[in-house]
């Protein structure tokens, strides 16, 4: 639900202020490619009516958001490529495929894509944070979806905590991966947290 | 080569 919450933020963000100076449409491009990458199995299996109707909603709103932030007028006229700079395809795309291959539990198409997909995922949120420091000054809005972007998966880890003790559930590629993606947050938190504590904006280092 | 990826979670 936080991730879902984090996606209708930025909605909401683009179409109240018109504007995605802030946002990193590379992370999105990420995203776009993590769910493409790890939702092929809506087209040959039924996990659930939840599974599938979230997996449509996350696949079809990011690539939404993409088109907002790059083809559709008034927001399209605030994004500045040169600035969202970051060359999420070689330095992320490549190492995520590779350990995507290495990695996987079994040599299958489906596997080694679900696998990259999670490697991606961990890493797909360094294009914002990289664009964040460069402005240094995070607009509320902005910081809140940056900020639920990153509570979505610690409490993935939550849940595999309890899977664990419950049902001796082990996903050692997710885990690793859920915790390369919420440690690159824990610095974002800090400056978050404090701001909120002090009711001050948000500026990074 | 296609089978495998079963996991139940997004």
């Amino acid at each position: 639900m936080l991730h879902l919450m984090s996606i209708l933020l930025l909605l909401w963000k683009l179409k109240k202020s018109k504007s995605c100076v802030g946002i990193s449409c590379r992370m999105q491009e990420c995203y776009a490619i993590v769910f493409c990458l790890r939702y092929l199995d809506l087209f040959y299996q039924f996990i659930s009516v939840y599974n599938t109707a979230m997996k449509v909603v996350f696949i079809s709103s990011t690539f939404y958001l993409i088109f907002l932030m790059r083809f559709q007028p008034p927001v399209s006229a605030t994004y500045d490529r040169t600035a969202d700079s970051f060359p999420y395809e070689q330095y992320l795309l490549g190492p995520a495929a590779v350990l995507g291959f290495i990695s996987a539990e079994e040599w299958s198409i489906p596997e080694i894509f679900w696998t990259a997909s999670i490697w991606l995922e961990s890493v797909s949120i360094l294009p914002q944070l990289i664009l964040l420091q460069q402005l240094r000054e995070v607009e509320n809005l902005t910081a809140e979806f940056v900020a639920t972007m990153g509570a979505y998966r610690f409490f993935y880890i939550l849940n595999w905590i309890y899977r664990y003790f419950a049902e001796g559930y082990v996903n050692w590629i997710g885990w690793l991966g859920g915790i390369v993606q919420t440690g690159l947050y824990v610095d974002f938190f800090y400056y978050y947290a404090m701001s909120k504590w002090y009711g001050q904006k948000l500026v990074l280092p | 080569l296609w089978e495998g990826g079963e996991h139940d979670e997004l």
